[in-house]
């Protein structure tokens, strides 16, 4: 455990929260692609299937259940108690385009052909694009409320936060996952332009809209 | 090429 996977795993948890508060707060969850946060909800339950094979720590243990109780009580606000809020209408990335390709090449590039490595191989390469319904929303409505740009961009820095853990843990631990940094490097790479945005109209106060 | 780890990481 070194700063940057801490603030990483925070940044990350705070996302999730903000996410969470957001909705029940407003009793709404417009703006927010239902499709992202079930592949998150995915994502979340393909990596943590070894809570159920081994025990890390008790922080580890801990930030799943979190990560994983939090993926599904959004997609529950979502799709069942503020169904009616639901902004299906724009939420339409077809999420077949993600999952399947993502499936093939976690059978094909994965460190060990096991069922549980090739799951925690998808969820890698799945998380990596999961936002993509998400900021195809945003691209299609042209506008953001505040909020969700917080969680954005918390969700963004987190994964940026990785890259300078792996960093870390190559030079003082001589460790690296190929996979996992490649897939991190991609996933922080969808986020730049959002980061551009965020520093450039919400921090100043801006609303985040896109020309239209 | 690397060997699967364990997993440590979120």
């Amino acid at each position: 455990m070194n700063i940057f996977r801490l603030a990483g795993d925070l940044s990350h948890l705070a996302a999730i929260i903000i996410l969470l508060l957001k909705i029940w707060k407003t009793r709404s969850c417009a703006g927010i692609s239902g499709k992202s946060q079930i592949l998150f909800a995915l994502v979340f339950t393909t990596r943590y299937l070894d809570l159920l094979t081994s025990f890390i720590s008790l922080y580890n243990t801990f930030m799943k259940v979190v990560y994983i109780g939090c993926a599904y009580a959004t997609v529950y606000l979502i799709y069942m108690k503020f169904k009616a809020t639901y902004d299906g209408n724009h939420d339409t990335f077809r999420v077949e385009f993600l999952v399947v390709p993502v499936g093939g090449l976690a059978f094909l590039v994965n460190h060990d052909f096991s069922p549980l490595e090739i799951l925690w191989t998808f969820s890698i390469y799945l998380e990596s694009v999961a936002i993509l319904p998400q900021l195809f929303l945003i691209s299609k409505t042209g506008e953001a409320e505040t909020i969700t740009t917080h969680y954005l961009f918390c969700l963004g820095v987190y994964r940026a936060l990785y890259l300078f853990n792996w960093i870390w843990r190559f030079y003082f631990e001589g460790f690296f996952d190929m996979i996992a940094i490649v897939a991190g490097v991609v996933q922080t790479i969808l986020y730049c332009d959002f980061f551009y945005l965020y520093v450039t109209k919400v921090l100043k106060g801006k609303k985040l809209s896109l020309p239209a | 090429e690397d060997d699967a780890q364990p997993k440590d990481e979120l």
